[in-house]
């Protein structure tokens, strides 16, 4: 149901690039798409003001937003401007992303800039005028640490509290461009202020600007002109120009505040917070590279180069038009901790502040945080030596100060504010552990060491969730809201997290405990395990593995860890596959396993029944293939000559054949049969030697009674080997024993071979 | 490190309650000249005094200065040159 605006058809001839016909990542055509051009926004630009007569800004140009000054050089200011709101269907430059916003500038920058000037132009018109885009602030040199003072901070507030009507200014701020002189923009208190929306810079190919600073109280980015190899951004300049040489964080603020100005035409309603909250919900890491994106407790990636990404501006508008105001922020100031404690050189010091969020005052309570402010104050003969890290109880860390390696103040930090945006929707309450490093850059007095005096924690949000009022993100069934009241009681699914529910089902949760399941209708479903098919990502949620996979580790078809039946898991890879292929077996547990080297088909890795070209199966293995006569050497891998005896062999002492005149005896080639072998003469043998039976020494024949000679300890008899012990017979023995030999062979108990060997003759007489 | 000195204007930040007419009041008796609301600041003025020293690294002094005694000026502060970049 967006406004049927006439589309813009795009004819700058700075913009050639026909593959993405000038679509950027920050989606700006998306939002015009939709009818969004910034129309009865008002954006003004704190700088050396604007030219008014630039043929791509008078349009939309309003002198009743400009301070009282002539401008005398406003280049920088007519840049941003530029950006902004160049008018749309002008043939010289560029055309603004909120081309039919309207523009002023204060010129407040090319004369003494003090307090009051500055309080001054932050406090111009608020009721008229929706956004501030500020592209300046404190020395980047890497050893300023400056912020607005009194009348400028009372600027702020008055501009937040009563400024568009009770809605609140928007305040948009250059993040530091002191990258190369190592700068931390948290030494910079306007960046550093929950009042102002600090805009840090990114080229197009996503890398880091060399003039980028991080810190922690960046809230997203947009781009810039990056390094030479980069594209550039283009905007309005001096003497009715163009120019391509604007670069630096404050390109950067003017395009967000003109963002802003889509959203804010897309809902006018919304507050000073609203706007922030719908930035961290939209902005995206993308293709940013940053080395510490990290995803925080309440889902959302966020890093301390791009704050929480590049901004969106379609997905801005979509979420400004259905939006529900946040409930009204809590402010909780909990109590300092003012235990003295020394920072020793090379050391840290950890200190655990234990917070509970104001829980005892329901006015200043907060559960769900947006900006958490931490108040320091440190002694130490050199600032630049320290850094500061805070990590909420979620376990997000911030780092709220870099070292600097210019900065040798020994003012150390007076009640500094240093601010976080990285723990938004994070629970307040719990361990708050603050780590102040001391890393000298150089020799550095020992006589004085550095000393945390005070430090104390004020935690900014609300005590409900900023969305659950039925707020956007309830799925979308219309028949949802009839069936279900505003209010869901409870009681949740017990996959929902603490953040609540509106109806008892799993996908009713707001967020959730474990993982969740998306569906094409966008709506979520909360589940304790990703289900069979699907692994889970970096945000837990469940995402489907490929058709084959039943468990996987990604979407490829290469990363399964178990197989849907019918399918196997292939050794050494993660692909799951229906047939074995060639090269493989099934084994017992059901992986297609290797065969052994040169095999192409076999049922077990030592049992080869099919060799690859070149190979012979040999034993079940496989083995290169050698001419007759001779053999192949496994370790030297090559074919060798058998024994000259030999015809054939599997081996140098292994002949298989005999040349002529040789006899096979027992994988030998011989010439005559030696002892305990005798030469059969069966046709099939061809003549091959036998081993004569165990109990015979030399032997005619086959078996035990082919005997010819015998083994020492034993007789020749008839053929046959026995033990040569001295015979007992009938006549010989006492009457008594030579009755027992009778006895033996009456009985025919003959063939037991101790009495056999007793009665040796009596039973081998025959009758 | 060299101390940063810091640069005093001939220009003042007052607060005073009861409306303008007051503050121009009290701006005549001490020599000053009232340059107006600042911004959206209530009961914030801006006053100029042409017979100070323009850019000085010492605070003014001077008969001037027992503005500061008036029981309706509830806050005064000499303004300081801040120095800021353009990014």
């Amino acid at each position: 149901d967006f406004k049927q605006a006439p589309l813009l058809s795009l004819s700058s001839p700075h913009c050639n690039d026909d593959v993405h016909n000038c679509q950027s990542d920050m989606n700006i055509m998306g939002a015009w798409k939709r009818g969004y051009t910034g129309k009865d926004v008002v954006v003004t630009i704190l700088d050396d003001g604007i030219e008014r007569n630039h043929p791509d800004l008078y349009q939309n140009y309003v002198s009743v937003y400009v301070s009282l000054h002539s401008h005398s050089f406003p280049r920088h200011g007519t840049r941003c401007a530029g950006e902004v709101a160049a008018a749309a269907n002008n043939s010289h430059c560029i055309v603004g992303i909120a081309y039919n916003a309207r523009i002023g500038g204060v010129r407040m920058l090319d004369g003494d800039v003090t307090d009051m000037v500055e309080a001054r132009s932050l406090s111009l018109n608020p009721q008229h005028i929706d956004i501030y885009s500020a592209s300046w602030g404190p020395d980047d040199d890497g050893k300023t640490v400056d912020g607005p003072a009194t009348l400028a901070r009372q600027a702020f507030e008055n501009g937040i509290r009563t400024g568009r009507k009770g809605r609140g200014s928007i305040f948009v701020w250059a993040s530091g461009n002191g990258g190369r002189s190592r700068d931390h923009c948290s030494c910079d208190g306007y960046t550093n202020s929950i009042y102002t929306i600090s805009i840090s810079s990114t080229a197009e190919s996503g890398r880091k600007p060399w003039y980028l600073e991080e810190c922690s109280s960046t809230l997203t980015t947009t781009y810039s002109s990056g390094e030479n190899y980069d594209r550039k951004i283009i905007t309005t300049d001096l003497r009715h120009r163009c120019t391509d040489s604007h670069t630096g964080t404050s390109a950067s603020a003017p395009m967000a505040a003109a963002i802003i100005a889509l959203a804010l035409e897309a809902n006018p309603l919304l507050s000073w917070r609203d706007v922030q909250h719908i930035i961290v919900k939209t902005s995206r890491a993308g293709h940013l590279s940053a080395p510490d994106w990290k995803t925080n407790a309440a889902g959302y990636n966020v890093s301390h180069l791009y704050g929480f990404g590049l901004m969106d501006a379609e997905a801005m508008v979509k979420e400004a038009e259905r939006w529900k105001q946040v409930p009204t922020q809590h402010v909780c100031v909990e109590s300092a901790d003012r235990q003295i404690r020394t920072i020793r050189p090379e050391h840290v010091v950890r200190s655990v502040y234990k917070a509970t969020g104001c829980t005892d005052n329901p006015n200043h309570h907060v559960i769900y945080l947006e900006h958490v402010v931490v108040r320091i104050t440190i002694t130490h003969p050199r600032r630049g030596d320290l850094s500061i890290n805070l990590t909420s109880p979620s376990g997000t860390k911030s780092q709220l100060l870099a070292n600097r390696l210019f900065d040798h103040s020994m003012e150390g930090f007076k009640n500094w504010e240093f601010m976080t945006t990285h723990c938004w929707g994070e629970k307040a309450a719990g361990d708050w552990v603050l780590e102040i490093y001391d890393s000298p850059s150089q020799l550095r007095s020992q006589k004085v060491p550095g000393k945390l005096k005070e430090w104390s924690l004020v935690l900014y949000g609300t005590s409900v969730h900023p969305y659950s009022t039925g707020h956007i993100d309830k799925p979308q069934f219309a028949d949802l809201d009839e069936e279900f009241p505003e209010e869901y009681p409870g009681p949740c699914d017990s996959e929902c997290s603490e953040n609540g529910c509106w109806g008892p089902g799993p996908h009713h949760c707001i967020n959730c405990l474990h993982y969740f399941l998306k569906f094409k209708n966008n709506t979520r479903m909360c589940v304790s395990e990703c289900p069979s098919g699907f692994f889970r990502d970096d945000r837990k949620r469940c995402k489907k593995c490929s058709s084959s996979c039943e468990t996987c580790v990604g979407s490829r078809s290469d990363q399964c860890t178990t197989c849907r039946s019918g399918f196997n898991l292939i050794e050494g890879s993660h692909t799951c596959v229906a047939n074995c292929p060639d090269g493989f077996y099934l084994d017992n547990s059901n992986i297609f396993r290797r065969c052994q080297e040169n095999c192409k088909k076999c049922t077990a890795s030592n049992i080869c029944t099919e060799c690859k070209p070149g190979m012979s199966l040999q034993a079940n293995k496989c083995q290169m293939t050698c001419d007759p006569g001779t053999y192949y050497n496994g370790h030297r891998r090559t074919c060798e000559p058998c024994h000259r005896a030999c015809a054939t062999c599997t081996g140098v002492e292994a002949c298989t054949k005999c040349a002529d005149g040789y006899l096979l005896e027992d994988w030998r080639c011989v010439l005559t049969c030696s002892a305990t072998y005798y030469l059969s003469e069966q046709t099939s043998d061809n003549g091959q030697v036998q081993r004569c039976d165990s109990s015979c020494y030399e032997c005619l024949g086959p078996g035990e009674r082919n005997c010819s000679s015998c083994n020492s300890g034993y007789n020749l008899e008839a053929g046959a080997c026995v033990v040569s012990t001295i015979c007992k017979d009938a006549n010989e023995e006492s009457w008594a024993e030579g009755s027992f030999c009778v006895l033996v062979k009456k009985n025919n108990l003959c063939q037991r071979k101790v009495l056999q060997q007793l009665c040796c003759r009596t039973c081998s007489q025959k009758g | 490190p060299p101390c940063k000195a810091r640069i005093y204007t001939n220009h003042w930040a007052v607060r005073i309650a009861g409306g303008p007419e007051v503050a121009d009041r009290i701006a005549e008796k001490y020599g000053y000249r009232n340059m107006g609301q600042i911004g959206d600041l209530r009961d914030h003025y801006h006053f100029f005094h042409s017979r100070t020293i323009k850019r000085s690294t010492l605070s003014s002094r001077g008969r001037h200065s027992f503005i500061s005694m008036e029981p309706k000026v509830e806050w005064i502060q000499q303004q300081v040159v801040k120095r800021r970049i353009k990014r």
